[in-house]
């Protein structure tokens, strides 16, 4: 039990800082974030707790609570991506988690996605930012057909759109 | 393993028979997009539901709530459920080239039953199945509901103590 | 007791109803959204509770806790505006209250905006969107300034650019 | 009646003394922008801080977190706080055209004081002739902090009585 646990915290541990300097890679400041997790008890540490500390880029460390919306967002998602690495789900589905975000931060985690998908590992991402879907391979469109009361969909495979700026959603 | 395609019949807002593709072997970042209340979380309900998740993480109080609902012209009409049922079916390629079908569907007394390319299972043998894919809707590591991302990162050192220990 | 509290519901009732349908007016539909108040004990309202029920356009009664993200935060709206319309406070601050609006919806916020606010309601409004903040009549940017590790702020008056388009924000 | 200007001084994340004027009388739809982490909910943390809302509702656990912490450079090092205050204060233009400064301050020790137009008051007076105003720091019905819009719309029957009680 004891191993188990202590490989699974070993490599997700090892894994978060580089997953979140990946998320919060500023084009043009050195700075750069740091994201690791402690253990509250060495010996047996299945029975104590795991704290999960992220700093993100030019600031110092605080306590997770203290930080913003959006800061809080992009620790989340690597922490997710992180565990993700040890336990390869082979798919990901998330609703809107870019709301918080800015524009700087939807752009970063539409490169994560953009480099870390493929055959076998598939994201499926609901989101209201063009910023972020106009990134993706295709597209569901959802609406809701009133005569019928009922929600449909549509796809659009973007990828025969070669720049994302000449696709018909103008996107 | 990936995800190749879903079918929803008379799953909440969606009336009827749909089917999603998720598109050949090159797609593999997909957005779900459209406007307010038009049926994107409801999507990701269907996909959590085919895969064993309650009903209480779906939004909803009770399994026969994932039914269709027919409008009603007044809040006082009680609601004539037309459908008795919704189904659910995710079709899914292994990474040895394999289809498997997983099929979850609930009646309108909350009955819900599981199959397997067919084949009826228990929830325990149909969750085991997934398993073997890495799918763990137990701990469910890899669905991220709308409003959710935030309390993630905040969550107290026990509970990620506890995620660990499962993942292991 | 029991007729201050009925002066106040009367009323709030009264509005919301109004409020909402401003705030869903679909442009190329005649279908119009309603919401209304409703008391578990009429005679002795405030022993009772209040029930709060939203129906957006072309939509059917629904319980409030089956709305979708965007179509709660709608709702939501309403309600606050309508409590106000009968106990104005001079000024509100909304903090990202238009995280899970689509396009459509951050407009008609921003329209209601527009044409409720005046020198006795003002609106500070924090947002990530631009649909919303080209909208407003002065704009405040937060930004870090990491060599004195402070935040700092910057004020400009959108006024002096008649047309949205051609502030300097590009906007 | 409006509000005219802020002043901050070593509140969160802003060091030192900031001014932020809220413009002359034609702007009354403002928005506050700017990157994540910038401080942006700071500021409506420091506009609710002196109108009087406790601690808990700025996302800190003790009134000194709200006061400035310069960085340290790793998480061992005691913080040492240079700054052993924290102010904010308020330029309020009634409808009378007169004008009205409300001021608050916290300490280390987390001791909080209370100033209109300078002279010092209790929490309870002060809130009271912010109360003449529809300012009402009780029940912060014009205030909505991030994340919280969602909330608003599923109160349970019995919360919104009391919010409708508190207003009547
Ligand atoms: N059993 C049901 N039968 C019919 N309609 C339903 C059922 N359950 C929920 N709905 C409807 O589905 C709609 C919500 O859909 P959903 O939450 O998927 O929207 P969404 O596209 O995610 O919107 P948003 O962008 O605001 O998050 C609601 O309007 C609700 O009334
Ligand atoms: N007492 C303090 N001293 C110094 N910095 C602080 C203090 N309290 C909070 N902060 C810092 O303020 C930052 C958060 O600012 P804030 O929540 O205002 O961001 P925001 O602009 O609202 O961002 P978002 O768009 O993500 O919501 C955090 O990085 C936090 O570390
Ligand atoms: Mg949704
Ligand atoms: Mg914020």
């Amino acid at each position: 039990r004891l191993e188990l646990f202590t490989s699974a915290f070993e490599h997700i541990s090892g894994e978060i800082d580089k997953i979140y300097k990946e998320l919060t890679r500023l084009d043009n400041s050195p700075a750069i974030g740091s994201a690791y997790l402690t253990l509250d008890n060495t010996s047996e540490p299945y029975l104590g707790g795991i704290r999960f500390h992220a700093v993100p880029p030019s600031k110092q460390f605080r306590d997770i609570g203290q930080l913003s919306g959006g800061e809080k967002s992009v620790a989340a998602l690597a922490l997710l991506f992180a565990i993700h690495s040890f336990l390869p789900a082979p798919f990901f589905v998330l609703d809107e988690v870019d709301a918080a975000l800015d524009n700087d931060n939807v752009d970063r985690l539409a490169n994560y996605i953009r480099s870390h998908s493929g055959p076998d590992f598939q994201f499926i991402v609901i989101s209201l930012k063009s910023g972020l879907f106009k990134r993706s391979d295709a597209l569901i469109g959802v609406y809701r057909d009133i005569q019928e009361k009922s929600s449909k969909t549509l796809s659009l495979d973007l990828r025969q759109y070669p720049e994302a700026s000449s696709s018909p959603l103008m996107i | 393993g990936r995800l190749l395609k879903l079918t929803i019949q008379n799953f909440k807002s969606y009336k009827g028979l749909h089917e999603i593709d998720f598109g050949p072997n090159q797609i593999s970042f997909l957005s779900i997009i459209g406007p307010n209340g038009s049926g994107k979380s409801n999507l990701m309900d269907a996909i959590s539901f085919v895969l064993g998740i309650k009903a209480t993480y779906l939004r909803s109080s009770t399994l026969s709530d994932l039914i269709y609902r027919p409008p009603v012209d007044s809040f006082n009409e009680p609601e004539i459920n037309a459908n008795s049922s919704a189904t659910v079916c995710f079709y899914y390629l292994t990474n040895t080239d394999q289809i498997i079908t997983f099929r979850r569907s609930v009646t309108e007394s909350g009955h819900s039953s599981y199959f397997v390319n067919d084949v009826v299972k228990s929830f325990k043998n149909y969750r085991d199945i997934l398993e073997k894919e890495n799918i763990l809707s137990k701990i469910r590591n890899f669905l991220v509901f709308q409003g959710d991302i935030e309390n993630i990162a905040s969550q107290t050192p026990k509970q990620l103590t506890q995620l660990i220990e499962f993942v292991s």
